[in-house]
């Protein structure tokens, strides 16, 4: 899930 | 977090600015052409996972698409004004004569040996968060040598800035309420703010008290 999340940001 | 959303926001009235600045005044004075191509190039390279169809949220995409639409966009734009305005333009490629090689070049290498996995993707996911860092550059580089810039520019250059300063304090806000820590991100990001900071001081002296934007 941590690493899904690693480009959540623009 | 509200930092992150105001400095979206922040990002996306940068790009309403300087597409306006181009449409109504029909010139690009003062606003570098090269800057504007490497912006297509962070966000091609950067928004790349568009593709794998593994998407965040509605919003990230719809922004990202926003992000790589506008940018092919305003080059697009400063293109038409080589036939529309050919004097303008002819002014601008005088003026923008930065160096983009020594952009690209160190970022590609930095990409290669900062980066979170070996694979395409994340490659120019690096390549693109290092190049975003530093493609004001060649615009900063041109507002330098002519000295002076319209308002509307240095507005747009502020917001510009001011999108990548309020990620900063989310990041720190991220990392106290999810542990999250992203080192390359802040890292770029805080280079780009430094890149920004002079900018930023003659901002606030001179245009925000109504003086215009004028170089010591």
């Amino acid at each position: 899930n941590q690493k899904q999340n690693l480009h959540d940001e623009l | 977090n509200i930092f992150r959303i105001l400095a979206d926001l922040s990002h996306l009235a940068s790009i309403v600015i300087l597409l306006e600045t181009i449409r109504k005044a029909r010139q690009i004075d003062g606003i570098s052409l090269k800057t504007q191509i490497l912006y297509v190039l962070v966000f091609c390279t950067r928004y790349l996972d568009l593709l794998t169809f593994r998407w965040t949220s509605l919003y990230n995409t719809l922004m990202k698409f926003f992000f790589i639409g506008t940018s092919v966009y305003v080059v697009k734009l400063m293109q038409d004004c080589k036939l529309t305005n050919p004097v303008s333009y002819k002014d601008m490629m005088f003026r923008d004569t930065f160096q983009i090689k020594y952009l690209l070049g160190p970022c590609a290498l930095l990409a290669l040996v900062f980066n979170y996995k070996f694979t395409v993707l994340e490659l120019c996911w690096s390549f693109s968060i290092w190049l975003e860092s530093v493609a004001i550059l060649p615009q900063l580089f041109m507002l330098s040598r002519s000295g002076k810039a319209s308002t509307l520019t240095t507005h747009y250059i502020f917001a510009l800035g001011l999108y990548r300063a309020l990620y900063i304090p989310n990041w720190i806000w991220r990392y106290y309420s999810e542990n999250r820590l992203e080192k390359l991100s802040i890292f770029t990001g805080l280079l780009q703010t430094a890149l920004y900071s002079d900018f930023f001081y003659i901002y606030y002296r001179k245009v925000m008290k109504g003086r215009g934007f004028e170089l010591p």
